[in-house]
């Protein structure tokens, strides 16, 4: 695993989250769903807590979105960039996007939700990428069985390394 | 600066996206207009040779079907090289 120079991480225990733009491929209930699983992932292992709000100003805020999304980072059309997310910090801090020239499913077809954002916020919380293949963290994507998903050891030791163990 | 021609196996179309590419994920920050990222042929190898280490590639410096697989897998936007 790695971390950002710096090693950013957020310093208090209550996360928000806000999706401000959902993709038509999923209904509302399955992206809050999806996204809340790959949150609790974390804070499965990590003390920290995720909550989702409906208005203002979230720590981290989600869109889906395609080509030019209010960033210097336009998206790419089907395939190539999937997703990105910025480190952990003040406004945009922590701030993840999904392209949604994708086609976002909860399945092995088209490019698993949970999956993804699972990655996208490994980096919302300070992970960088890993070159352990088995990793979560890996740059490419490549679709496992998310059923009963736990994050793999090397992310969850990379986390655990800038939050502490949930448990202690 | 000259563009890269590396002793590249792929065709001309697979060398552009190995460029572009390196470009992206293995590039200083600030570089974001292409007109200001052509890479030299010197930095194009060690950006390539730093990428194919990353994926546990046989570090070559060399644009090869091998590399270009994984250039063309689905990936996330954020660069492989820490900010």
């Amino acid at each position: 695993y790695g971390h950002f120079p710096g090693k950013p991480r957020w310093k208090k225990r209550l996360i928000t989250y806000r999706i401000t733009r959902y993709t038509p491929d999923l209904t509302q209930r399955e992206v809050d769903t999806t996204i809340g699983q790959a949150f609790q992932l974390y804070s499965d292992v990590i003390p920290l807590d995720f909550k989702q709000i409906y208005s203002g100003t979230a720590d981290i805020m989600i869109l889906f979105k395609g080509g030019h999304h209010g960033d210097f980072y336009p998206f790419d059309g089907a395939g190539g960039v999937l997703a990105h997310a910025n480190s952990p910090g003040q406004n945009e801090g922590g701030d993840t996007h999904f392209d949604d020239d994708e086609t976002w499913t909860l399945t092995r077809r088209g490019v698993n939700l949970l999956l993804v954002a699972a990655h996208e916020f490994g980096h919302a919380l300070g992970l960088d990428h890993s070159r352990d293949r088995r990793a979560l963290m890996f740059p490419t994507y490549q679709y496992v069985n998310t059923y009963g998903y736990k994050l793999p050891d090397d992310d969850r030791r990379g986390v655990q390394a800038l939050y502490g163990s949930r448990t202690t | 600066p000259t563009a890269p021609t590396s002793n590249s196996t792929v065709s001309p179309e697979e060398q552009d996206l190995a460029e572009e590419y390196i470009s992206q994920f293995y590039s200083d920050v600030g570089t974001k207009n292409t007109s200001l990222r052509r890479l030299t042929n010197n930095t194009f190898r060690e950006d390539l040779e730093a990428m194919q280490a990353f994926f546990g590639l046989e570090v070559t410096g060399v644009v090869d079907n091998e590399t270009i697989t994984i250039m063309k897998s689905p990936r996330c936007g954020v660069s492989d090289i820490s900010r």
